[in-house]
């Protein structure tokens, strides 16, 4: 799976996400990727959302529309919202879960229990950063 | 100076460090980079968020080391078969698109719903029909499968079939 989430300069937030799918998935199976507010959400000013994972997880938690809820409703800053969004059902919702997310501020969060989600950014043009693992 | 950004994935998973080589490393840091700069591209020019995940998703899609587009999985049948959405946070319209085969760049397709469908979700041979009528570029099923993915389902079929990932 593959998502970006971009702010541009009249303040406009944006998410989109694509996919493969599963490796040997059902045919017919759909993934969360094209689902708003599983794998995609986005709603000015609070957060763009793109999901990647286990699609039936990322489906039954909600996720993206999860870290907009935790931010608008609960208050909570974008990185512990993306964090919270991932790891707070952790008993329910077991499985490889990860997201980005910014919000009209150009603050990005990262967010996954994996050790690694291939991914990056850059704010105001500047040279881009990428990372890789958990521990960059 | 008016704030804009760009932020990306390209795919969490649980993986063993010995099982990716430095070259697939530094593969998919240059993939990423790309995809950031064509974003990056379109805001720096005053371009729409819109316009920036698009051209962000479309290089990640075009690059076959990435599960989507050129490199996606392949189902149980040995097919590929691709979704894809995109939203607007200004006014929360959305487009998606799932099980489709056919079209060269899916997200292309899920901007088109979103902005010229009465619908905001289609699927499989339908959502073809709107592609084509809407002048998108189609490939053959040939044109997304790798050499790599196609070994890979040869020796992991039943692996993936159990636990599996997007």
């Amino acid at each position: 799976t593959v998502g970006a989430v971009a702010l541009d300069q009249n303040g406009n937030l944006a998410a989109a996400t694509s996919t493969g799918g599963l490796n040997s998935q059902l045919k017919g199976r759909l993934s969360d990727s094209p689902l708003i507010g599983a794998g995609t959400y986005a709603n000015n000013p609070y957060c763009a959302v793109s999901c990647t994972g286990k699609g039936e997880v990322i489906m039954r938690g909600v996720l993206a529309h999860e870290v907009y809820a935790l931010v608008k409703y609960a208050g909570e800053g974008l990185q512990t919202a993306s964090e919270k969004a991932v790891t707070m059902h952790k008993a329910l919702l077991d499985g490889d879960m990860g997201l980005v997310s910014l919000n009209q501020q150009q603050e990005v969060a990262f967010a996954f229990n994996t050790n690694m989600m291939k991914r990056g950014y850059s704010l105001g043009g500047a040279a881009p950063l990428v990372a890789l693992w958990d521990n960059e | 100076m008016k704030k804009f950004a760009i932020a990306i994935h390209a795919g969490a998973e649980t993986v063993k460090r010995e099982d990716i080589s430095k070259e697939q490393e530094t593969q998919y840091r240059e993939g990423l980079q790309e995809a950031l700069a064509a974003g990056n591209a379109v805001l720096e020019k005053g371009g729409s968020a819109l316009d920036a995940v698009v051209a962000a998703i479309e290089k990640m899609e075009n690059n076959p080391l990435f599960n989507a587009g050129i490199g996606g999985n392949l189902n149980i049948h040995g097919e590929t078969a691709f979704d894809a959405a995109i939203m607007d946070g200004k006014n929360l319209k959305s487009g998606s698109v799932g099980s489709i085969r056919y079209v060269k760049n899916p997200i292309k397709l899920a901007r088109v719903v979103m902005e010229k469908c009465r619908h905001n979700f289609m699927v499989d041979t339908g959502a073809e029909e709107f592609a084509l009528s809407q002048g998108l570029e189609l490939k053959p099923p040939s044109h997304f499968v790798t050499e790599e993915k196609l070994k890979s389902w040869h020796q992991n079929y039943y692996d993936d079939y159990l636990k599996g990932h997007d």
